[in-house]
């Protein structure tokens, strides 16, 4: 049986209510549901076949597409192809205010420690009150080498200095964090342009916050213009996200999501995998 | 006035040669993908438009006003409905003013509170600022520059290890010689019960005059569980949304009020002390709809 044009209509407009609901914004959902309906349109079901959960099943199709669809980015062998240069690599924390750039270059930091590479922090958020002191603190905790100025120097100065520190002493991995910004503010994007072209990073890591609504997709669109994204990092998933966030930031950069930040710990980051979207979002 | 998309839509219902069904479907069709792309609570939008599009179909128009007039007019008052009777922020007479700011991690409340303890000196007001937040590495750094910038008190404990206890010492100090004292806490969300448990002392411990929600102008649908869960542990005297300057329209904040009843009152507009704004439910509307 062949389903009717209505009933088609019925079921993707249920769908579409739940991508709306778990935060996939709303040109992303258009997408999704428009390549559900192109899937379903015509297609014969089986006298057993529900077809709601046929549906479902297309649409998960759909968005594991989304998801896989980057090219995919390692970013161990990132670390170690650069290592087997003989020199450190380099990665860049971006994003707006809030979205938790600082507490996850921390997690990093452990996560790299604990595979037994030497790491440096870039202390570039030199405009934010407590800024320098916060990622001082994690670095103290962690055992790791921070590299630091006073408040109000050049960001980017900064980050030259720790990966020209990096470089001198044998370290395999700079993190360089930098203060959050609007992605409409004209010269703090300007400054984060020159951040990249003075520390040439080997990722440009957008890092967002996944109980964001639509505006992940803007976000994320302007950073990728602007700046350019090699992989993004979403946090808060902890806070009950339906992680719609990452198929909006996917679809819109075509970079895919690297790690999920599950909590305030040293621990509470995991590598990425479309099922830890894919279960929470068509709960 | 009206927002950008709300207008199109608008212009199209003025040009249409009779307003029909099909006319009035494309008007509440327009409105709703406005309201969503603004995040406004999905439930929210779909009860608000099916609303509308009845009152559309059955209202005429009064004598004297056309019927476009007549639909902005429905139009607005549906949204004004959502955001709640328009309050302002008092102050206590006669004791000092305290209040309890909460909200998720990285909403803005530190900022918030230093804009607030800004804008509160400069009407001549001895402010003065708790940071309880004993969590957050650089906490106490971070309020304590910003405090000095603004040009209040900062009360702080570094290295005290309960945050409730150090609350009450705050504003039992600060409530000696300020007006209003501003209380800063840890970020938390609905599924950290401990620190919602840690909340609900903290509010006890200090009994506040105002418990105000920081909500982040960018969150999306979640606004409205996180904003219910904050609720239910205190009562909510008000919102004020952050992060206003960027690109986001706000509609999850709206999302919060109409789950609590707490009425926005302030807004956030960047992240120098001077950057905050008493609310105006038309401008916010106007944002909100494009
Ligand atoms: N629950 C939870 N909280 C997080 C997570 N990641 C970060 N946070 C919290 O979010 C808040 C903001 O984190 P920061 O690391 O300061 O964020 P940021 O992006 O560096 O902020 P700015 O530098 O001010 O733009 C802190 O309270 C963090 O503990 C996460 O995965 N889960
Ligand atoms: N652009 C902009 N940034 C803001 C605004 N309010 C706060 N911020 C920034 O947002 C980031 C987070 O602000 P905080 O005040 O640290 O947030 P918080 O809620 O105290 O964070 P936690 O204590 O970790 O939960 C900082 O970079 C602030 O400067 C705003 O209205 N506009
Ligand atoms: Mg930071
Ligand atoms: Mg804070």
């Amino acid at each position: 049986i062949e389903l009717s044009p209505s009933d088609l209509e019925d079921i993707l407009w249920d769908l579409q209510v739940s991508l709306l609901e778990s935060d996939v914004a709303v040109p992303v959902a258009d997408e999704l549901i428009n390549r559900v309906k192109n899937k379903l349109t015509g297609r014969k079901l089986g006298l057993r076949e529900d077809p709601k959960k046929v549906a479902e099943a297309v649409l998960e199709e759909a968005m594991r597409e989304i998801l896989e669809a980057g090219e995919k980015v390692d970013l161990l062998q990132v670390v170690k192809a650069k290592n087997e240069r003989n020199e450190p690599a380099v990665l860049v924390f971006f994003g707006i205010n809030g979205t938790g750039k600082t507490t996850t270059i921390a997690k990093l930091a452990k996560y790299l420690q604990e595979r037994g590479l030497r790491v440096v922090l870039a202390a570039s958020d030199t405009f934010r009150a407590g800024g320098i002191e916060q990622l001082e603190v994690h670095a103290r905790r962690l055992g790791v080498e921070l590299v630091k100025q006073r408040q109000g120097a050049d960001a980017a100065a900064v980050a030259y200095d720790a990966i020209s520190h990096a470089k001198a002493r044998g370290f395999q991995v700079v993190l360089v964090d930098t203060a959050g910004r609007m992605q409409t503010d004209r010269d703090l994007m300007d400054e984060m342009r020159k951040i990249v072209r003075v520390t040439r990073p080997d990722l440009r890591i957008f890092v967002g916050d996944a109980l964001t609504g639509n505006d992940a997709v803007e976000q994320a669109r302007t950073f990728n213009q602007e700046v350019g994204i090699d992989g993004s990092i979403l946090c808060k998933m902890d806070a009950d996200a339906r992680g719609g966030a990452a198929l909006s930031i996917t679809y819109v950069t075509g970079k895919p999501i690297l790690f999920l930040g599950v909590g305030q710990g040293y621990e509470d980051l995991v590598e990425f995998k479309p099922e830890l979207i894919l279960k929470p979002l068509l709960e | 006035k009206l927002g950008k998309a709300l207008h199109g839509a608008l212009q199209k219902l003025a040009r249409a040669p009779h307003v029909d069904e099909e006319t009035v479907r494309e008007l509440v069709r327009d409105l709703q993908r406005a309201l969503l792309q603004a995040d406004v609570n999905v439930q929210l939008v779909l009860d608000l438009t099916r609303r509308l599009e009845e009152r559309l179909r059955k209202e005429s128009p009064p004598p004297g006003m056309s019927r476009r007039e007549h639909a902005v007019k429905l139009v607005y008052e549906e949204l004004s409905g959502l955001l709640g009777k328009p309050s302002s922020f008092e102050l206590k007479k006669g004791a000092p003013t305290v209040v309890l700011m909460v909200g998720l991690q990285g909403s803005g409340k530190t900022t918030s509170v230093a804009k607030l303890a800004y804008h509160f000196r400069k009407r001549g007001l001895r402010v003065g600022v708790v940071c309880a937040d004993t969590f957050r590495a650089g906490a106490y750094e971070q309020l304590s520059q910003l405090g000095q910038r603004a040009g209040v008190e900062v009360w702080g404990e570094p290295g005290a290890d309960d945050p409730v206890a150090l609350a009450r010492r705050g504003v039992e100090e600060l409530g000696r010689r300020c007006d209003l004292v501003l209380v800063d806490s840890a970020g938390r969300h609905k599924e950290e019960k401990g620190l919602m448990e840690e909340m609900r002392r903290m509010a006890e411990a200090i009994g506040p005059d105002e418990v105000m929600l920081v909500v982040d102008g960018t969150l999306g649908q979640q606004a409205r569980d996180q904003a219910e869960a904050f609720r239910k542990v205190t009562p909510l005297g008000s919102i004020l949304v952050t992060k206003l300057d960027g690109t986001a329209k706000g509609g999850g904040a709206l999302s919060a009020v109409a789950a609590t009843g707490a009425p926005i009152k302030f807004i956030g507009t960047g992240e120098h002390l001077e950057d905050l704004e008493p609310f105006s439910p038309p401008r916010f509307m106007a944002r909100l709809l494009g």
